[in-house]
């Protein structure tokens, strides 16, 4: 069956397209299908793929409006088995448009279930959220069976994360009673900070197991290869970023029991 | 008068709230009055000055609902002359809330037009913008004399700008004439890194003389001094860190023509 999970944090630059991007590729180059959602109306992913279609064109807008289904929006990247929903800067608007839609929460759950019924499904799609906590993350949360929370190793990281966790519960209450936390990936993490030392230990004593055992070191390599049009695997093989989201990769296949 | 400006850019975590703190006390420890708002439900600002109202407090929701005034929400800080509007998860659906008002981007401008006839009004107002583009950023605008846009050196910087400009140009050309960008401010810069260098070389051909000459450099000190409840010049006020932000400061102030 297809595994849906929402990578989100209302804080913004915390990783999340980088997690998507280069997760998405780990578990594509060990085996999975892996079908990734740019739910970003600024589509950074997208671009990063070379992959942003034109005005008007398929797109997640196009999908969550009904128009298209998610076949009609993928598109192959350079990696096998990573496919792309990719959007543009029509998903600018889709909060208030979709504001007044009956179930206006289950609007990407009703395109993924279509998914899941199609000649060779994904194994696993990830959802790439915005940094706010309005209609396309809770989209993302009533469409996934899993979600992970990418964080920096920074002050500001524990002050959202009570108001992450209070939306979790009221879309796990009201909406998707199948909705579970399944990771805490630190990210941008250098060991000679007194103060990255301090977060972890803190997100562990808080969340214990939850947080994975890799932590992503900051690695100015994850940074340059999406100006490139490249995942981590492609620019640099050899490098720590590639190393850390491979690890990440076999953990988080490891807690979804993915073969 | 009172110079009021926005601190804008909707990609996530690209250091505004760090840039309002640090150039606000900067500006403050010159001499100037200064006033900073947290427009961001997510209240950084506000929980790193230690100023967060409690809910139902005078907060900057209230005073955009128009049950408070400036006077009635901005508080003193530990920086003499520096005073914060501070704000609390209250905001987290104004933009709901206000999205049918008549003139609904006209909130903050009305707040802010009657703290012009106080007595001791601030000399400059710093607006602290969620990552986004919605009301909350639109309501900075329509109030704003000036635009400064915090970037980073990295490639999803440059992708941002060319949307962040329309919406500069439509708010200028339909609500507020007077509103001009008066710079841009390199962030989180590494000149090790080639990606840096050829990004800040980029953003110089594109916008000249906007670019303020000053970068910002990567600065652990920058990201632990909001965990103390201070600002870099009480953290560590010898660090480079405090030295960006005062060039910076002066850079402004020459801009502004501040005394
Ligand atoms: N481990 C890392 N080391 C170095 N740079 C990184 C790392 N992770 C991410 N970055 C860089 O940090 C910036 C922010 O990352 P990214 O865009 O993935 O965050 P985000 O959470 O998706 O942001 P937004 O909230 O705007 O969607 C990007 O320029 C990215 O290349
Ligand atoms: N020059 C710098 N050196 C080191 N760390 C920095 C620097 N500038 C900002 N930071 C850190 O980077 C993180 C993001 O910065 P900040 O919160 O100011 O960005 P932001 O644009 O306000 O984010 P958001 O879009 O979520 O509001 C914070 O943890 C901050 O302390
Ligand atoms: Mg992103
Ligand atoms: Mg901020």
């Amino acid at each position: 069956s297809v595994q849906v999970i929402s990578i989100i944090n209302q804080k913004g630059g915390v990783g999340k397209t980088t997690s998507v991007m280069n997760l998405g590729a780990a578990l594509a180059r060990a085996g999975q299908r892996v079908l990734l959602i740019d739910l970003d109306p600024q589509a950074h992913l997208s671009i990063a793929f070379n992959r942003m279609p034109d005005p008007g064109d398929p797109s997640v807008y196009t999908l969550l409006s009904g128009n298209h289904s998610a076949i009609d929006v993928a598109q192959p990247t350079n990696v096998k088995g990573l496919s792309i929903a990719p959007t543009n800067l029509d998903l600018t608007g889709a909060e208030q448009e979709f504001a007044s839609e009956i179930g206006r929460e289950t609007l990407l759950r009703d395109a993924l279930e279509r998914l899941a019924s199609t000649k060779g499904p994904p194994d696993v799609v990830l959802l790439d959220c915005p940094p706010t906590l309005g209609l396309l993350s809770l989209n993302a949360l009533c469409a996934s069976d899993a979600v992970v929370i990418p964080v920096q190793a920074e002050f500001f990281a524990l002050q959202g994360m009570a108001q992450l966790l209070d939306v979790l519960e009221r879309v796990q209450r009201r909406l998707n009673p199948r909705l579970e936390l399944r990771g805490i990936l630190v990210g941008m993490y250098s060991k000679q900070r007194n103060l990255s030392r301090e977060v972890v230990q803190e997100l562990r004593s808080h969340f214990g197991d939850v947080v994975f055992s890799t932590l992503i070191r900051i690695n100015v390599r994850l940074a340059e290869a999406p100006s490139h049009g490249m995942t981590i695997f492609e620019y640099d093989a050899a490098s720590a970023g590639a190393a850390d989201f491979s690890a990440v990769a076999s953990e988080l296949g490891e807690r979804l029991g993915l073969q």
